[in-house]
């Protein structure tokens, strides 16, 4: 429901000119997603997989995520999808921890990470913080998640 | 640069003290068709010039970075009930690096074009091309961050934008021996990957959570080719029937949690 919190507080002027936005008067309020974008979108490749491969094969740390209790975009979708990349696995199916507690599963393969966050719905952070950010220095510091 | 400084927010109304800057702005993508996209950078809380840069995209196609990406989940501020003051996020992510929420495309949150046409035929390639633009002309206004290890983030259909824009800058820095935009990688939450195979995921993962009966899995399995863009009515109706009569109130994007 945060959303409804962030429509307040974008529309009110005196925020509007804090973050120096608006500066031209926009003819519709600020709102959390836009309705005519969604659904007059146009060009939408069918699959993203093709691309992978090419950041891949430039040496792109890539790493895919996802909660595991979201069902719009859910794990077994993502995990369906990478399958089809048939990567070679570098570190077999574990469970990585935040604090004494399992955080999720995760694999590593040759050019990829997945990993799961348990508990997490389609927005990861909001819903795990604390594992989202655990994930987050991992991936910036480009070591695999904590074993234990 | 005077620019930089122009953009730089003093404080945010109703914000605790911080540590960090932050700054936020507009960036002229399309000047033909008036198209600016709006920017929120907000600064590591420590030694930022020695911190990456990381770029926030949200999905939708249409959802704000601002709304969710900074006020929800990884920015530094939470917004109470009201609307009137803002509180700290102890997780967030500037805590480890520099993080840089970009509303896009045009016509996303305080994102806007000059040409309202934009708003009914904008799509993936457009939407990765203004962004790329974005960068660039961001850089030359924040020159600290060229070179600079730069990673690119995001959730849902980032999951195409995200990796479409770094396609476009891995083919953009092909031109230059020592470019200024320093790609190291990409990290995506809960994204749209493969429509195919994400289909029958999906399904797959109502049917294995008990969100579904056995007897609509086995209609959805049956009825529904998941590639084609023009589903069949059988189709149709099976998932309206999971969605109507099976899954019950509530929050699709968390299944455990009370809808809002």
């Amino acid at each position: 429901c945060t959303e409804n919190y962030a429509e307040k507080y974008y529309n009110r002027a005196d925020v509007q000119k804090a973050m120096h936005a608006n500066t031209t008067g926009i003819s519709y309020s600020w709102t959390a997603c836009s309705d005519i974008l969604l659904k007059n979108w146009k060009d939408s490749d069918d699959s993203m997989l093709p691309i992978y491969k090419k950041l891949m094969a430039a040496g792109l740390r890539i790493w895919v995520f996802s909660g595991d209790t979201d069902s719009v975009v859910p794990v077994t979708a993502t995990r369906f999808s990478l399958s089809h990349l048939n990567l070679k696995i570098k570190t077999p199916w574990y469970p990585w921890y935040s604090g004494s507690q399992v955080g999720g599963w995760t694999e590593v393969y040759d050019g990829l990470t997945f990993a799961t966050v348990r508990g997490a719905g389609h927005e990861v952070p909001l819903f795990q913080p604390r594992r989202a950010f655990i994930l987050f220095q991992s991936f910036l510091a480009g070591k695999e998640l904590p074993k234990n | 640069t005077k620019e930089q400084e122009f953009d730089r927010i003093i404080s945010l109304p109703g914000q605790p003290p911080v540590t960090f800057s932050q700054f936020s702005g507009y960036v002229t993508v399309n000047e033909n068709h008036g198209r600016a996209l709006f920017y929120w950078l907000t600064e590591a809380t420590t030694q930022p010039e020695k911190k990456p840069l990381v770029l926030w995209l949200n999905g939708g196609p249409g959802c704000s970075s601002v709304a969710y990406g900074a006020s929800e989940e990884i920015g530094p501020f939470r917004i109470n009930k009201t609307g009137s003051s803002l509180y700290l996020n102890k997780y967030s992510w500037n805590k480890v690096a520099n993080i840089l929420f970009l509303e896009s495309p045009a016509g996303v949150g305080f994102s806007y074009t000059n040409t309202s046409s934009d708003l009914k035929d904008s799509g993936d390639k457009r939407t990765a091309q203004d962004a790329l633009i974005f960068l660039i002309r961001w850089m030359s206004r924040f020159p600290q961050y060229k070179y600079r290890d730069f990673y690119i983030s995001g959730e849902s259909y980032a999951g195409h934008y995200g990796p479409q824009l770094a396609q476009a800058i891995v083919n953009y820095n092909k031109k230059f021996p020592h470019p200024i935009i320093n790609l190291k990688g990409i990290i995506v939450g809960n994204a749209v990957t493969d429509n195919k195979y994400d289909g029958i995921g999906t399904v797959t993962y109502w049917w294995s959570h008990s969100m579904i009966s056995d007897n609509t899995y086995k209609k959805i399995m049956h009825s529904c080719n998941f590639t084609s863009e023009n589903s069949s009515k059988q189709c149709d109706n099976a998932v309206t029937y999971a969605v109507s009569h099976e899954f019950g109130q509530i929050d699709q994007y968390s299944i455990y949690t009370p809808s809002c």
